[in-house]
């Protein structure tokens, strides 16, 4: 199966990279 | 510059004046008094200090203070200028400056390029992708097999190392991204243009006369 998705793309996925979590209530 | 009344005495050590603050990010100053409510949030939720310790960083992103995650700590890191091991006031606002919608593109991309440099070498390696990339399926609890990953390094670094020496360097790591501008959308915050509204006690302590 060829791979379509680049490493970034699945990096930027992380949780410890959503700040917006920190303006949760 | 005098010291009147009691104001002096409620600000914690690395406490900036949001005017100076202001001037010098995407923020007004209505807008860094109400990520002074956010930051005392935070800063106060594991030690009363005035201060962001990882800890207390990690509770804000995850509802758990012990999660420990390469990301959360890299930003972490990041934000943390002086390298004390704590995030204070003024470097909270200018760090989430960054995020700011209105930031500059560029700004963006540098900051995503340090964070991803995880050994501060100048170069985002392959061996550093790779750590990362093991990172987030191991946080996904997914089993991906070693020639997958590997396939999905060799497809980003083909795009990518366009001088093809194994690594990613400054120049390479901004073409990448003008051709894949969506990996930047993790660098806006959307949040940051409305943050008066999320914390609307901060004019209760604003020190301007128009908060509006």
């Amino acid at each position: 199966k060829p791979v379509t998705m680049n490493a970034f793309e699945l990096i930027s996925m992380s949780q410890g990279l959503n700040l917006s979590n920190l303006f949760e209530k | 510059m005098g010291c009147f009344g009691s104001k002096c005495l409620k600000e914690p050590p690395g406490y900036e004046n949001p005017a100076i603050l202001a001037a010098e990010t995407a923020f007004s100053v209505s807008e860094v008094e109400a990520l002074y409510e956010l930051f005392k949030k935070i800063s106060s939720s594991v030690i009363d200090d005035g201060l962001i310790h990882k800890e207390e960083f990690q509770l804000a992103l995850f509802r758990n203070s012990k999660r420990e995650n390469l990301f959360a700590d890299r930003v972490f890191d990041l934000f943390d200028v002086k390298r004390n091991g704590v995030i204070e006031f003024g470097e909270f606002v200018r760090s989430l400056s960054v995020f700011h919608p209105n930031s500059s593109f560029e700004d963006k991309v540098n900051f995503a390029f340090k964070l991803y440099d995880l050994r501060q070498t100048g170069f985002i390696e392959r061996e550093e992708v790779e750590q990362m990339i093991v990172a987030i399926l191991s946080e996904s609890e997914m089993e991906v097999a070693a020639e997958v990953i590997e396939a999905i390094l060799d497809k980003t670094f083909s795009e990518a190392d366009t001088n093809m020496d194994g690594r990613i360097d400054h120049q390479e790591w901004t073409a990448y991204v003008l051709k894949n501008p969506s990996l930047m959308k993790i660098m806006t915050l959307p949040y940051l243009k409305d943050v008066t509204t999320c914390f609307p006690s901060f004019v209760f302590n604003s020190e301007v006369e128009d908060a509006s």
